[in-house]
């Protein structure tokens, strides 16, 4: 399972609508403090189905979308689509390409489809956690988060080995 | 139950002790059972020694020597458990640079079974990056995206 | 004591306002009183707004960002009530090249009022420094010092 | 006031005896992971009276003790002398030149000195809290804490101005 691309478009600093593809092996993401990476690493989790507003740094879901600068107004709604290549069906899906998307309105109301179908919240953490990505996988270390490894109690370290297995 | 938690454990102690010698270029580091008796609710302690230093408890690990440790565990993990991608941001903070380049040279051990995306600052990962693109705000609070060539990578963003 | 609380509060506020700025070369920022009615338990909030970007939340500022908002507190306080020395970890890991600049820069606006003593893996650090000192483990796990001139330094000791 | 110069003796890594001299302006400490740049900075903690050995990164208080390598055999005692230049009196003490000297035996037996005399780690701690430079000052930042001014809730933060004040 690969992933293909990631489009952010209203999404945090991503004011207009934004196109990442990923090849295999290393890709790096560079830039100035402030400039929008760790953003895209936001988009990524939010569009896997992230729930909660703190993890995304921000006070309330809305913060996700585009609030505007000096020279540009706000935009209502941000979006993220996600596309994988699904050709060894890693995820338990039916389809050799997968299509993620997700929607939010600043009046709060939220879109997801699967496919180009609409479909609900839980399946897309659903997809993803049945296939070992779910929030307790190692599949995205957040900024400052290398050493949560190391904070937890020993008895709490278990959960790593528990997940894994 | 206990017993996958058992399997899985070991292999990812026997990964761990042979991935931080190589991060660290040497020393020994290993995964203990709090409870060996007791596989349903023990705890997991980490134990690390920098080459040529003595065993030590974790605390008194430097920044980069902890940090080097936790990404040891993380890639021990996924080798035992492969995940089909990872994102890492900026992970390699606190590494100087002999550390940094085996970090990022580790990243391609994985070859095509993990897929890596990540954040950084530093000249040793994006060395290693088999790919690069970077993040502007030519306009003030508005992020863009272009794809670079190593040589290009606009300095001011370069962590030295 | 309500008085001296309000007097230095001000006075580090109206610091704080223009060391930002001069930090992130342009933006603006501001410390408010929670509670401006009640001197005696108001808390203080921390706005900041970098360059171009929308008065935000200071949990949505970037890593790099929050660390120079902290740096730049920092300095404001210490302007306010000097304190003879400050001593600094590798406080500016988390900053690109071009803040880095700006910060090693700045240590010297405290001329001869705060002797500053950095830990830093920075070039740009280092270069702002009037002398360096290198720590060095040639017998494996024992430190030792040695005085550096800048070319000599390390080079795998250095971030970049 | 300044900073003349730091000796660590026995001091976590710093196995001999080893002297810092500090100049005026910016002095930059340098040198690869796992060095002893940090133990550096913790050594002037100590020597200033810190009474947590979890500020110091240690379990018990003779956790500083330099423990041995696989070399070298651990040693008993570890000492830190600071000299600092007080000609403007800022600390309240009638001396131009002050020493301070922490000694600590793996035995639990603790000594401290100022100016040569035996005093009790009370007098180190209040000399530095009566000059400003108690615990609540940023005279020093530890590695990953410049973000602590935040982590504290807008009540918390309070102390700092008071400390200030
Ligand atoms: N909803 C939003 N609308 C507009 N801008 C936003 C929004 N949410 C966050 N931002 C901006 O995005 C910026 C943070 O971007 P990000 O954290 O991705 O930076 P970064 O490239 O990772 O930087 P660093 O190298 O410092 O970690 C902040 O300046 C913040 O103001
Ligand atoms: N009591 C002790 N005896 C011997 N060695 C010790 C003792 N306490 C700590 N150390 C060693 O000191 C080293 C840590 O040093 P320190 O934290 O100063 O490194 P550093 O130069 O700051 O590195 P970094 O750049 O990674 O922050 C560790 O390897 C640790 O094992
Ligand atoms: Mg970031
Ligand atoms: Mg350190």
């Amino acid at each position: 399972m690969e992933l293909k691309k990631i489009e952010l478009n209203g999404f945090k600093s991503f004011a207009d609508k934004t196109t990442i593809d990923f090849d295999q092996g290393v890709t790096a993401i560079v830039g100035p403090n402030g400039s929008g990476k760790s953003n895209v690493i936001e988009a990524l989790r939010w569009v896997m189905g992230e729930q909660s507003a703190r993890n995304l740094r921000g006070g309330k879901m809305h913060d996700v979308i585009f609030s505007g600068t000096h020279a540009r107004k706000p935009v209502n709604i941000a979006e993220v689509t996600l596309l994988l290549d699904n050709s060894d069906f890693f995820l338990p899906i039916d389809f050799e390409e997968v299509s993620i998307s997700r929607r939010l309105h600043r009046n709060g109301e939220s879109e997801y489809r699967l496919n180009k179908q609409p479909c609900r919240l839980k399946d897309i953490v659903d997809l993803f956690m049945d296939s070992g990505l779910g929030k307790e996988s190692f599949s995205i270390i957040s900024q400052g988060q290398v050493e949560a490894i190391f904070n937890s109690k020993a008895e709490d370290r278990r959960s790593i080995f528990e997940e894994a297995a | 139950v206990s017993q996958r938690f058992k399997k899985t454990f070991m292999d990812i102690k026997e990964r761990f002790s042979q991935v931080f010698p190589q991060m660290f270029g040497g020393g020994k580091a290993e995964l203990k059972l709090t409870d060996p008796e007791d596989l349903l609710s023990s705890g997991v302690e980490i134990i690390a020694q920098p080459p040529g230093k003595k065993l030590q408890q974790l605390s008194l690990l430097s920044g980069g020597e902890r940090a080097l440790t936790a990404i040891s565990l993380l890639f021990s993990i996924i080798q035992v458990k492969p995940i089909p991608f990872c994102v890492l941001d900026e992970v390699e903070a606190a590494l100087d640079e002999a550390n940094v380049a085996r970090f990022g040279k580790y990243l391609h051990t994985f070859e095509t079974d993990t897929q890596f995306i990540v954040i950084t600052h530093r000249k040793g990962t994006m060395e290693e990056a088999d790919s690069l693109y970077g993040i502007t705000m030519q306009e003030k609070g508005v992020s863009k995206i272009v794809s670079v060539r190593l040589q290009e990578v606009d300095m001011t963003s370069l962590k030295n």
